[in-house]
């Protein structure tokens, strides 16, 4: 139930009190909490081995935005990056740079209802290493903004 | 709104008003599975801004993670018992969903216990919980709605979505994916580059890839054309994973410090999802032959 090099105590330690299940009507009978089921992660069936065609069937009729804080490993940027790419979706404009709080946040590349996005020296979990971006690029997205 | 779910207050919030209307309870999926929710209203106009589920990858993992580290309008401090509202939670602009899936993972449960599930099972049964959800709360059922995850939820979300899509009554707009797993193969191949070009493998091991595992220009390993580039990727997955660098955040330190070879075995668990086979060998048999000398260590 751990991930590696995360400290997920904290957490762990407050969903697990009286009080917070309490207040979060979880039933008495309902296991303790943690941040990951090792049993889940072990029965799991994966069947996609690539998400190309389920983007091919959405990217008509609605839009989609692929951000990744580019100091990740597990889901490095280049393979996301990559992947967008091949959708072959018209480009619309070069990949260039984005700005939150005066300073450079990351790159982006738009496409015909998809962008690509870098979020500079953030990891896997972008809204815990970056947040005023994070929002500032999730805002923006809700909004149909660039 | 479901009264008997809406949450009157936190532990650990020293403000007794909450910043917004939040309930946490349970939605209905197939047979015996209930999936526990965590839904917060917009702190800004909840009547006109967009409706958003987030849902954490794994597969396995907790959104609440999401909620409590992420973007929930309450941050859990180091002390395990206080939280810290989040200036920058996504509630600030959106009427967001923690949802709990699959079955097994954090508070959500199925009273058969029956854990094992799949890609296109997880997808109807989230299907069938916000179904659940938009009856329980009526009032958004007509909002823009968008998908939104990470991680594993790179998988969750587009099966979700398809689904939703052939729902007319929902007004989906869109989905967003962080650090998303959308393709295995390309996810391998890339990782090694990633290492390269991030300093954590040397020019000797770079040097020797090249030579065994690319053609014209062209580098496949993610499935090794021979077995001098099958011990290559093994060494390489052994120093992305299996020393101590924090996988998540390579410039960022690993929680606890250097872990063990027993904990780092432990990681296979989930990796298995995340990269092709040929990269995982060396944590299936970390003492196996398959490893190549590596002097720029």
């Amino acid at each position: 139930n751990v991930i590696p090099c995360i400290d997920a105590g904290p957490q762990t330690q407050y969903l697990n009190t009286a009080e917070v299940r309490l207040a979060l009507h979880i039933p008495d009978n309902v296991s303790k909490w943690a941040i990951c089921s090792g049993v889940v992660g072990a029965n799991y069936k994966r069947q996609y081995q690539t998400m190309k065609d389920l983007f091919n069937m959405l990217l008509p009729k609605h839009r989609a935005l692929i951000y990744n804080g580019d100091a990740d490993m597990m889901c490095n940027f280049l393979g996301d990056q990559k992947f967008v790419a091949s959708l072959q979706q018209k480009e619309l404009g070069p990949r260039r740079p984005w700005i939150h709080a005066k300073q450079i946040a990351g790159f982006v590349h738009e496409y015909d209802q998809i962008t690509f996005m870098t979020v500079k020296n953030a990891g896997h979990m972008v809204p815990s290493f970056t947040p005023g971006a994070a929002l500032q690029m999730i805002t923006n997205f809700l909004n149909n903004k660039p | 709104q479901p009264a008997e779910d809406e949450v009157k207050s936190l532990p650990g919030v020293f403000n007794p008003q909450l910043s917004s209307r939040q309930y946490s309870g349970y939605l209905s999926a197939s047979n015996t599975i209930k999936l526990h929710y965590w839904f917060v209203e917009s702190e800004r106009d909840p009547v006109n801004d967009p409706l958003v589920l987030w849902m954490n990858g794994g597969p396995g993992c907790s959104s609440l993670d999401g909620y409590l580290s992420e973007l929930g309008p309450y941050l859990i401090n180091p002390d395990g018992t206080t939280l810290t509202p989040n200036p920058n939670s996504w509630s600030k602009v959106a009427n967001v969903i923690f949802l709990e899936a699959p079955a097994g993972v954090g508070f959500s449960y199925s009273d058969d216990q029956n854990y094992t599930t799949s890609d296109n099972e997880t997808a109807k049964n989230n299907y069938l919980a916000l179904l659940d959800f938009f009856a329980k709360f009526p009032n958004m059922a007509k909002k823009p709605f968008f998908i939104t995850g990470e991680s594993y939820g790179g998988v969750y979300v587009p099966t979700l979505s398809v689904k939703v899509m052939a729902n007319a009554s929902i007004n989906f707009q869109g989905f967003a994916i962080g650090n998303g797993l959308l393709d295995s193969v390309m996810n391998t191949n890339t990782a090694v580059y990633y290492a390269y070009y991030h300093a954590i493998i040397g020019e000797d091991v770079w040097a020797k890839l090249q030579q065994y595992c690319c053609k014209d220009g062209k580098c496949n390993f993610a499935a090794p054309p021979n077995q001098q580039c099958q011990d290559l990727v093994i060494t390489v997955q052994n120093t992305m994973m299996g020393i101590g660098i924090n996988p998540y955040d390579v410039t960022g330190d690993c929680a606890g410090g250097v872990p063990g070879h027993s904990s780092l075995q432990k990681q296979n668990t989930f990796l298995k999802h995340f990269f092709e086979p040929s990269f995982l060998k060396a944590l299936k048999n970390p003492k196996g032959n398959g490893s190549v000398s590596f002097d720029s260590n």
